[in-house]
């Protein structure tokens, strides 16, 4: 069966992109069968990937009732991983879909027909930084959430945020079985003893639900973006490939825990 | 008269709220009488000038009609510093205005009374990581937009986006004079290419838009947050409090310019 996993934090710059992307493409190079849904108006996931941003391609018509999901999904130059790109018509969807019925399980409708075609193992939805009904939306549908946490203090205090949103969905009835499925601790710089300090604090407050693989800082990871790349295609034996790699390796133990 | 400039760039983590309180610390210990408007949720401005961040103490009630502004302002431990306070209440601004009549405009009448009293040379507007109402808002209300670019490529995507926006608003004449007043170049690490290239392009596309100060990628700017107060009062001989002084002074001298 297909699993949705929402990548998100409505701390902006922690790197959601760039876990979405690499960690898609380190799942596909290990067998599984990916598609990298681009929610985030930016449409960065898209460039990520290597892909033009074409008017009307992204999600936004099919989201307001318009068409299916499954004729949006566009190839990478990658096996095994797809792509629903972004564009910035997305821009207008949390205003039109505030005012639409049912505004809160667009995002879950339209991926159905997808999920019920079985041509993937594995949804993830790249969300912008907000929480926003876009952001909701992803909630809505989705299985579990990724967030990734910059080792910084900013992104410390969004955590309750986070959590508090999570409850009143879960509470609500809008998804129930809504839960963190993963925390990933990025950019951290060992030089500093502000990175240690977060990630002891994140692993006292959040215990198992932190990754164990911690994302350094690597200014690869912020170039490999501008070729199209993500980065076991950019930089095969950097760090942050192996890095991203291993974290690819427990997200998939994680998704087959019973 | 009092001015108003809002700190915005939809891409996150592009150093805006920490361009928005160190500008706003520089120019008050310069003698300017300076008022911080945290217009995120995330309530990062809040809590980087070390303010609690108070249930009810945001702008979330007045910008629904419901009482002053001026009701609103908090004093920090800076002198000629003063700040209207966010919290998680302003979480639901985004849907409560969209709903309300003349909802791209309650920032600019709330923000009246404000002008009115002549209290302040200036208000930096502190934006989400967005172009959703609350920034759009903050848009209507400006007289200039200060926009924060980081080294980064994805940040460089960002920039068309924000063009196409504020020429939508201009010309619907939501505000017909609003502008860029000026791009600050974020987070430069002399050391990576990236950064040389990013910089270049930028003032290539902006010209002198772009002001002459560089502000790099500092561990000390990231560390003062989580103490409560701006570079200039935590490590004042730092590169990175130089580096926001001398913004502080461009930012003076365009703000007097004819
Ligand atoms: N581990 C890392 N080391 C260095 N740079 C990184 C790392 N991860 C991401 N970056 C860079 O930092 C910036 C922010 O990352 P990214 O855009 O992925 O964050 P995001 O959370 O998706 O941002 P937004 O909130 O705007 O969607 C980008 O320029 C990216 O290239
Ligand atoms: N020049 C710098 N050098 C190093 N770190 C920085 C610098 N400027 C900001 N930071 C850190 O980078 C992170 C992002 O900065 P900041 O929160 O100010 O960005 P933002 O644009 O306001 O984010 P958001 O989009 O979430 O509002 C913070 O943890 C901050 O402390
Ligand atoms: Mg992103
Ligand atoms: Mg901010």
């Amino acid at each position: 069966p297909t699993k949705i996993i929402a990548v998100a934090n409505q701390k902006g710059g922690v790197g959601k992109t760039t876990t979405a992307v690499n960690v898609a493409a380190c799942l596909a190079a290990l067998g599984q069968r990916v598609l990298l849904f681009d929610l985030d108006p930016q449409a960065n996931a898209t460039s990520g990937l290597g892909l033009e941003k074409v008017e009307g391609a992204s999600a936004y018509r099919v989201l307001l009732g318009d068409g299916n999901l499954i004729e949006k999904i566009k190839p990478t130059a990658y096996d095994r991983l797809e792509v629903i790109p972004s564009e910035v018509d997305l821009c207008g969807a949390d205003v039109e879909l505030a005012r639409a019925e049912n505004y809160l399980h667009r995002v879950a409708s339209a991926l159905q027909p997808v999920v019920q075609a079985d041509r993937f193992d594995l949804v993830l939805v790249d969300c912008p930084p907000s929480l926003g009904i876009l952001t909701m939306n992803a909630f809505a549908a989705a299985d579990g959430l990724l967030v990734p946490l910059q080792c910084e203090y900013y992104a410390l205090e969004g955590i309750t945020m986070m959590n508090r949103v999570l409850t009143q969905l879960r509470d609500s009835g809008v998804n129930p079985r809504l839960d963190i499925f993963g925390v990933v601790m990025t950019m951290f710089d060992a030089r500093t003893k502000l990175s240690q300090e977060v990630v002891g604090e994140v692993r006292g407050l959040l215990g198992d639900r932190v990754f164990e693989t911690v994302i350094p800082r690597s200014t690869r990871l912020a170039e490999a973006p501008s070729f199209g790349k993500p980065i076991i295609h950019y930089d095969k034996y950097s760090a942050s490939a192996a890095a991203y790699e291993l974290l690819a390796q427990e997200v998939l133990a994680r998704i087959n825990l019973p």
